[in-house]
């Protein structure tokens, strides 16, 4: 059996150039982050990603 | 028989050469003939696996006279696929369950479940009932609770968390409407959850926030005059629309403060925009998302038949409708789902679509042959893996058949009933909301 979900949330925002951003990608702050990799078992009530 | 075979004399006589070939030619028109019904019916199909529109008769009559039903789709795929796409899996999944079902002898019920255990990696110091003997059968023992505690939900409350123990297949951002399965296998949104129809209910009333406010759902030219500045949303054929119900607040871009008033187009009427979103202007997967803000995300998650099978919910939220795909019961092993595209849109399964904190949330419990029958505790009405249902969505077809309209290929459901408040109904963040059971 499987479990499929499909969800909407907010997506990373990119810092704009007149707040310094220069192209580093670990600055882009907030949206959507997953703390699971692909084939990772998982356990009811883990996380598996955070706003 | 020996004797009979020894002393029959067997006498060959020769057949015209032109009475075999015209016996091999009519074989071979009669194959063409079936491979080019088979085509037809096929071409009628939709992603979802039934007819898209009426095929075999407008008055829904089969081709051999026969009332309409939905028509069985054949996978592509290796011969394993071959195979098992003419096997009766649906039945042979209500007699794996009546199987289960059956008592086991008392004495051998512990080093039976421990064996189980064994094979299939259960934990059984987590399991609610220590006793074995309590479990009267294996379907019992399936779908067995968990002591308290064992499974601590995430303090974090911004996370979400997995609804069930399993592994995590797949996950990732869905684009352009397409959910990726395993090794890259694609199939699309609409055939998944259902192709949506515009009406009250999505996009969600209101994204922000839980509560649908008052008024939220009238369409407010102020929105046009913001919208028309987003590029994902902007004007279609020079009609600008609204997205009614996504925004929480007033638009604070700063293009929306210097949007030169000559050059943007007249708002259009309620009466326009619905006329150009029923006709299909954007999909609705793109009309959830808010104004670029937001995009939608999907991860898979796949049970062994070790897992503890009860699922939970993984965030807060509020389901509003169930839509019930009454489709086949392939296995959904890894390897299954590498190797058959578009497994989960063939498979039934029971969408449970709403909004959370962030907009539009959907949980997919899909069956397989092993565990087919999905259970909602709050749905008492929902049977799957079910000949009842069977034979009302094959009368479902046959109805919109006769109509001339499209089977939409599930049976829906609202849960407005259960709080007029919330206009559906509302979930905990780990509160149990099911499960999957054998057979």
């Amino acid at each position: 059996s499987t479990v499929v979900l499909v969800f909407e949330a907010p997506k990373k925002k990119r810092p704009s150039l007149d707040e310094g951003w220069m192209g580093d990608e670990t600055k882009i702050k907030g949206g959507w982050n997953w703390t699971v990799e692909k084939g990772q078992t998982v356990k009811m009530g883990q996380a598996i990603g955070f706003v | 028989l020996r004797k009979a075979l020894d002393d029959t004399k067997i006498k060959w006589y020769p057949i015209p050469v032109s009475v075999g070939i015209g016996f091999l030619g009519l074989a071979q028109v009669y194959r063409i003939n079936e491979r080019e019904k088979a085509r037809q019916q096929e071409d009628g199909l939709g992603d979802n696996g039934y007819v898209n529109g009426t095929s075999g008769g407008s008055d829904g009559e089969g081709p051999e006279g026969s009332p309409q039903k939905r028509p069985k789709i054949r996978p592509t795929g290796p011969w394993q696929i071959q195979v098992m796409s003419t096997l009766p899996l649906k039945a042979i999944s209500r007699l794996w369950g009546k199987f289960n079902e059956l008592q086991i002898p008392y004495y051998l019920r512990v080093p039976g479940f421990k064996l189980y255990s064994f094979i299939f990696g259960v934990n059984l110091s987590e399991v609610s009932e220590p006793d074995l003997h309590v479990y009267p059968n294996l379907a019992a023992f399936f779908y067995r609770t968990l002591k308290p505690g064992v499974r601590p939900l995430d303090p974090n409350h911004n996370a979400l968390l997995s609804p069930s123990d399993g592994r995590v297949l797949q996950f990732g951002r869905i684009v352009g409407g397409e959910v990726e399965q395993v090794k890259g296998m694609t199939y699309s949104l609409d055939a998944l959850l259902g192709a949506h129809e515009l009406d009250e209910s999505y996009p969600p009333k209101s994204s922000h926030d839980m509560m649908p406010k008052k008024g939220a759902t009238s369409y407010r030219e102020g929105d046009s005059e913001v919208i028309k500045q987003d590029e994902e949303f902007a004007t279609v054929n020079g009609i600008s629309y609204t997205l009614p119900n996504l925004f929480s607040g007033p638009h604070k871009g700063p293009d929306a403060k210097t949007a030169d008033a000559s050059t943007t187009p007249k708002p259009a009427s309620e009466a326009e925009v619905r006329a150009e979103l029923a006709l299909g202007a954007r999909p609705w997967y793109a009309r959830v998302t808010q104004a670029n803000r937001t995009a939608l995300y999907y991860v898979v998650i796949y049970l062994a038949p070790g897992d503890y099978h009860r699922f939970h919910s993984p965030t807060a939220w509020v389901v509003e409708k169930r839509r019930h795909f009454a489709g086949e019961l392939y296995s959904v092993s890894p390897y299954l789902q590498r190797t058959l595209p578009g497994l989960f849109t063939l498979n039934e399964r029971v969408v449970l679509m709403g909004r959370w904190r962030w907009g539009f949330f959907s949980y997919t419990p899909v069956g397989a042959t092993n565990v087919g029958s999905i259970k909602i505790n709050f749905d008492r009405e929902l049977r799957t893996n079910s000949l009842t249902t069977d034979t009302a969505a094959d009368k479902a077809a046959e109805q919109a058949a006769k109509r001339g309209e499209p089977y939409s290929g599930f049976a829906e459901a609202t849960y407005e009933a259960a709080s007029p408040i919330l206009h559906g109904h509302a979930l905990r963040r780990g509160e149990e909301m099911g499960g999957f059971q054998l057979g």
